[in-house]
Parts: C-alpha cells; structure tokens; sequence
C-alpha cells in the first residue's frame, strides 16, 4: 500500500540538511512495520512524506495507488482525512478545542456522521482511560493524556494506513501495552501499520518486519520469525 | 535540599482534579532520586512544585533551606535562574530564538558572563552531539535533537539541584544513555537529582532511591541496594 522510489528529502535552511537520501521501500497492506534509528535518522521525516504531509524533494511516494507527487495541497488533506491516521510525535492537539472535540473533527472531517462519530470517540477514550477527560483541555492534561488523546484520535476513523511516531513514548509500561494491543488489534483486522519506535522489544513483540534507518538512509529490512 | 509537608494540589476547572495528595518528602543534598508512577499520577505536577513553577492548593514546599510559599513570581523566578535546571516533559524551547541561544539565556539569565557562557553551552551542545545544530531553529530539529537542546539548557548554569521530567522519552537507547551518563557525572559532582521516568531500569542503574506515585500520592519511597 506504501511504496517509496528513491525518495530524497533536503532542507534548505542556513546548510543543507539531507534528512532523507534515496529512499525506496514498500510496505504490503495489512503489514506491520516497525521502523528504527538513531535520533536525527529521518524517522519522523519519513512518516511525513507517507502522509504526504511533506514534499520529497526528489523521487516518488505512492500510497493507496496514488502518487502523492502530483496532488494539490487540498488533495492531499483530503486523501489523508479518508486513508491516513497519524499519531504525531508531538501530538499536535488542538489547544481550543476539549479532549472529545479533538477526536470528534477527526471523525467528521474524514466524513463519519455526527452520532456514529460522537459514538466511536467516546468508546475509544473509555478505552484508552481517558473518558473521564473528555471536557477537559489539552493544557489541563498530563503528558500521557495528551498522547492517548492523540492516538484517540489517530483511530476513530479506522484508517486504512496507521502511521504512529513514537506513539508510547510519554507512557508508563502499562499505558503503552494498552495502546499497543489496540494498535494490533486494529492490524489483525486487515489495516497496515508503520510504527517509529526506539523500543527493540516493543517491535520485536508486535512487527513482522524492522526497518533500520541511519543518516536518511534504510540500512536494514528484516523480516522478523514469528514466536 | 527539598522538603515538602503535606502538599496537596488541586486544578480547579470544571471539575476539580486532585493532582497531588497530601504529599510530603525530603530530598537530601546530593541525592539521586527517581520518581516513577502511571500516567496522571502527579509526577510533572510535584516537579512543578519543587520548581516554584506552580503553587500548591494547601502544604509548604522547601528548597534549598528557602520556604517557596511566600516568595514572589520574581523572587520565584530569580531562584530558579541560580539553583535550579529543569528539563521539561515537552522541552519548552524558545521558537524564535536558535539552538546556541536557546542554551545561552539560560546561562545568562544565571549570571555567568558571556564568554564563560558561550564556552560552556558549546562544550555541552558538543557533548551531546548537536554543535552541528548551534545555529538552526527548534521547528529544524527532530525530536530527540530538541530533547538535547532542552538538556543542555538545564544543564548549563550547572544548578544545585536538576529536575529532569522524562529526558529520555524522546531518544534512542544510544542517545538516552548518553543523557543518563551526564547526568549521573552531575550527581557525582555533588548536584542533586530528581528524574521522573517511565523506565525502571534506568530508574536502577542510576538512582539511589525510587519514589513511587499513585494518584497525586506517594505509594512506595525505596532505597535501592547498591549493586
Ligand atoms: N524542518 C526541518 N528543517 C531542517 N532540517 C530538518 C527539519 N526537520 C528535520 N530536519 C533534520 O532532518 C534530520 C532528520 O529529522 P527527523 O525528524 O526525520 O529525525 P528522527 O529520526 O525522527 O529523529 P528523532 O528520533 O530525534 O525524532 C535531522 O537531522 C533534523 O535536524
Ligand atoms: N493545568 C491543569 N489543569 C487541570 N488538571 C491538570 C493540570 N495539569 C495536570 N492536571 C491533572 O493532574 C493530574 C496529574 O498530572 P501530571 O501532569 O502531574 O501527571 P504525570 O504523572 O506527569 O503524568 P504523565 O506520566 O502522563 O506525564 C492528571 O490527571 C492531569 O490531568
Ligand atoms: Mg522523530
Ligand atoms: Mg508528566
């Protein structure tokens, strides 16, 4: 469902920052990928050209069929509303908008109607122990509140294509557990999943497949024995 | 150096949140404390007490022999520069302002003169491998390298006491061991520390006691048996 040719990303700030250097992968649909690296590897950067977030600046990135080159930035949104949950590395909530709020734009601007929408947000956050929250705002909220919230919100419109950066990393051993036997969970039921994470065991445990990342460049892609 | 008697905190939004419970704890000079607990149980808050960042409802807060209670935002403040490095959970850099700045503020807000500090906040950016990034702009880091850059801010005016909330979230086990190594060579050196992590191994290589919370309460206060 992912497939990346010789994608090359270059910043142009004061020096030329090659974050990504000619990239190319695939990933299968209902895969489960785990993606690793040193801080600075490209990791995040990756993910952000998957979602079409981001501009290579050169090669091709096609996902779910399409080539993400070609489209406007107003396609692109509207494609990731439909194909796309992302749990950001820095959550990105909306500071004006209650716990519930953040989850249920996510829902209706992926088209979900308003009662099936309030529905699923509220199970997700039951589930994710964060229901008594759900009036509250993000600066009233804990660092692992903030970061459930956004994988609340990541999932309620059952994405075709997860990418989650680092989605335990503000959690305590049990919280992450929790959200990753939901994010199994959610790829034994057919969705494809990209996980950057900085925990071997943790990919380990769930991934079929580890992709190593170094200086913008894929160093390894292992297939993982099932246990 | 910290001393709190039964401090209690509770936000007063909709509904009132209970962050922290009736706590009281003591700190001696040059310890190394870890402080562990689930998400939501009060650990960023209790930093933020220690801090003078943020005022308990009820209870007293002692540190560094000064009762914080009374002090002004200025006085609170002015303490803060001299005694105490803060690593916060979400970094807090300062947007418009570069890498090397964002450390030299702290060092200047503190009082070292401009060429000790510019000395010290470069050997520290080297040591933490970021020197590369002296002159770019936080939204041109990845995580991790913004994670570095809030370290070495707290690190820079070389504080009596160092509260670090999670400093290794958002790095590889390479990087985050670097960061611990740092830390632990600061301790070593006579400076207290007080880490919350989410990581109990890390909590066992390197603290002399873990502090365990449980809704806005101390559950479990344990010296570790060195090894
Ligand atoms: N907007 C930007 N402008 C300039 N350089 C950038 C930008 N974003 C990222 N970079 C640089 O590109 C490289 C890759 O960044 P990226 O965020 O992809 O790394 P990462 O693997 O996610 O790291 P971490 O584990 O620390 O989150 C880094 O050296 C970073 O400084
Ligand atoms: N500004 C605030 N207003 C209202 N409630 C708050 C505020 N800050 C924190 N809280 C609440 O107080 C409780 C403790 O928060 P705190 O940030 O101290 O937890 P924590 O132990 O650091 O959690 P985490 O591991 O998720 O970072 C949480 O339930 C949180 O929702
Ligand atoms: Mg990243
Ligand atoms: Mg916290």
């Amino acid at each position: 469902v992912i497939e990346l040719t010789q994608v090359s990303k270059v910043y142009n700030g004061g020096a030329a920052q090659t974050a990504l250097d000619g990239i190319s992968m695939s990933v299968a649909s209902g895969e489960f990928v785990a993606v690793m690296g040193p801080s600075g590897s490209g990791k995040s950067t990756l993910l952000n050209m998957v979602a079409g977030l981001d501009r290579p600046t050169s090669g091709r990135v096609c996902v779910g069929g399409r080539d993400l080159t070609g489209l406007s930035e107003g396609e692109l949104a509207k494609f990731r509303r439909t194909h796309v949950g992302i749990v950001f590395q820095f959550f990105h909530l909306l500071n004006d908008l209650t716990v519930l709020d953040n989850v249920l734009v996510a829902a209706e601007l992926a088209g979900i109607k308003r009662s099936a929408a309030r529905q699923q947000a509220t199970a997700l956050l039951a589930r994710l122990e964060i229901a008594d929250k759900a009036d509250v705002y993000p600066a009233e909220l804990s660092g692992g509140q903030r970061q459930r919230v956004a994988i609340a919100r990541a999932l309620v419109n059952r994405p075709p294509l997860l990418l989650a950066d680092e989605p335990t990393g503000a959690l305590d051993s049990r919280s992450g557990d929790q959200i990753m036997e939901l994010i199994a969970a959610i790829n034994a039921s057919g969705q494809t999943v990209v996980l950057v994470t900085h925990d071997a065991k943790l990919a380990a445990r769930h991934a079929q497949r580890v992709i190593s990342m170094s200086d913008g460049r894929i160093v390894d892609d292992a297939v993982l024995e099932p246990a």
